[in-house]
């Protein structure tokens, strides 16, 4: 893969939005996979409803979490996604309203990810913006900089929030991922969150997965 | 102070019992972990011991304390029915000039107790807990602080009590804070943010997503290798 990669740098990835009270990071982790490939299969960058995720993927459970793999289900047996502004966001789950004629883009599967790290950058550089899960420890403080925890502190095996890897690249000889979380710009670096790569740090390389547009 | 011998019945016998100058951090610590709690449901004290150190101008307690989770079988509260349970727990309480700061809350079955004499290890290395002199006016300084956290995130409470209580969440998580700060290996630094008023069971609870761990969710085909420059 090349040295560095970033798709905000190449429009493909939407503003750092705001879960609020809820836990839907796994929707918020989906629609920025599927911004990021509908953006490199059409061209067009359009924010996706998340909300339409909470009311209508019956097989999550909204605000008490999520799988993304469900989710891309979810998308493909509705028909597509909303956008933000015809569908937004609540922070609860509501009576699903989604509208067929409403959906703006579609999706046609989801591929699993490779674990090898440096694959995924190879795909990431490739492909567009991946869905991931990480162990979220230390994440209640983290303010700014690389985060490298602990293994113990930070086990792959306790994965609990999904986000979405936008690039990665070395800061001084400490190589990254860049990360978009779903929990407002006033948090970490103006929403996004760095985390070590290539070691496996707090099992970002785990569940990394994408939707296939066609 | 050392251990009294174990008190002859639990709750109010036990404040006799214990050294008198262990009374007031420790009906401070059982009143902020009994907190929101209605009565019936409230933890009793079984035995405690503590050592108190000087600090500034005030002292730092560190107290073991026993408690008793008593039994619940309403259904509306808990889902199954629990048998009264006995609790092991490490109180960290500064008193400053009779203003009272829980600085360290851990709590676990009674055989956790190696876990936590870890936890004891974990603080050992940390300047602002142990073998440091605390920081003048430590409680002043973290008030302070916790003001200033107040008016950058806007934050509103619904009383003097539930803004004294999330103030000392506010002060464990600085010591928590600095705890993952001390053993991350990258640059990151951590320290307030906008949930450093939460728990950590709050914060788990409202934003972090507990299926992920459990259900490995629908099984995908793998993405094609990538191939090509």
């Amino acid at each position: 893969p090349p040295p560095r990669w970033d798709w905000r740098d190449k429009g493909a990835v939407t503003d750092v939005k705001d879960q609020g009270m809820c836990g839907s990071c796994w929707a918020f982790s989906v629609t920025g996979n599927v911004e990021g490939q509908w953006f490199l299969r059409r061209g067009t960058l359009l924010s996706l409803s998340e909300q339409e995720l909470l009311d209508c993927d019956k097989t999550d459970k909204a605000c008490l979490g999520g799988l993304p793999s469900n989710a891309y289900s979810a998308i493909r047996n509705l028909g597509g996604l909303e956008t933000e502004d015809d569908y937004s966001y609540r922070g609860r789950l509501q009576t699903c309203s989604f509208s067929a004629e409403k959906a703006k883009v579609y999706i046609n599967d989801s591929v699993e990810l490779s674990k090898n790290e440096q694959k995924l950058a190879a795909w990431l550089a490739k492909n567009g913006p991946i869905s991931v899960a990480i162990n979220a420890f230390g994440m209640q403080f983290y303010r700014h900089g690389i985060s490298h925890p602990l293994r113990p502190l930070c086990s792959p095996w306790l994965i609990d929030h999904a986000v979405l890897l936008v690039g990665y690249g070395n800061r001084s000889a400490t190589p990254f991922w860049a990360i978009k979380n779903s929990w407002g710009t006033d948090w970490g670096e103006e929403g996004y969150y760095y985390l070590h790569r290539g070691s496996g740090a707090c099992g970002v390389n785990i569940m990394a997965s994408s939707a296939v547009i066609d | 102070a050392p251990a009294s011998s174990k008190p002859r019945a639990a709750g109010a016998q036990a404040w006799e019992l214990a050294s008198p100058e262990l009374r007031e951090p420790v009906r401070f610590a059982l009143e902020m972990y009994n907190r929101g709690r209605a009565a019936g449901t409230r933890a009793a004290l079984e035995a405690v011991r503590g050592r108190v150190r000087r600090a500034g101008r005030g002292s730092l307690y560190s107290l073991k304390a026993t408690l008793v989770e008593p039994p619940c079988n309403d259904p509306t509260v808990c889902q199954l029915p629990v048998s009264k349970k006995t609790l092991l727990c490490s109180f960290e309480v500064l008193d400053e000039l009779g203003k009272h700061m829980l600085l360290r809350r851990d709590c676990g079955p009674v055989d956790t107790k190696s876990t936590d004499d870890k936890n004891e290890t974990f603080s050992s290395f940390l300047p602002l807990l142990n073998k440091d002199p605390l920081p003048q006016d430590f409680s002043v300084k973290m008030a302070s602080i916790f003001k200033d956290f107040v008016t950058t995130y806007n934050r509103t409470y619904d009383s003097k009590e539930e803004a004294s209580w999330r103030m000392s969440v506010f002060a464990s998580n600085m010591v928590r804070a600095q705890k993952i700060q001390a053993l991350d290996r990258g640059t990151a630094q951590y320290g307030v943010t906008k949930f450093s008023d939460l728990t950590e069971e709050e914060f788990r609870t409202v934003y972090l997503n507990p299926l992920l761990k459990d259900a490995p969710g629908r099984s995908r085909r793998p993405a094609p290798p990538v191939n090509g420059a």
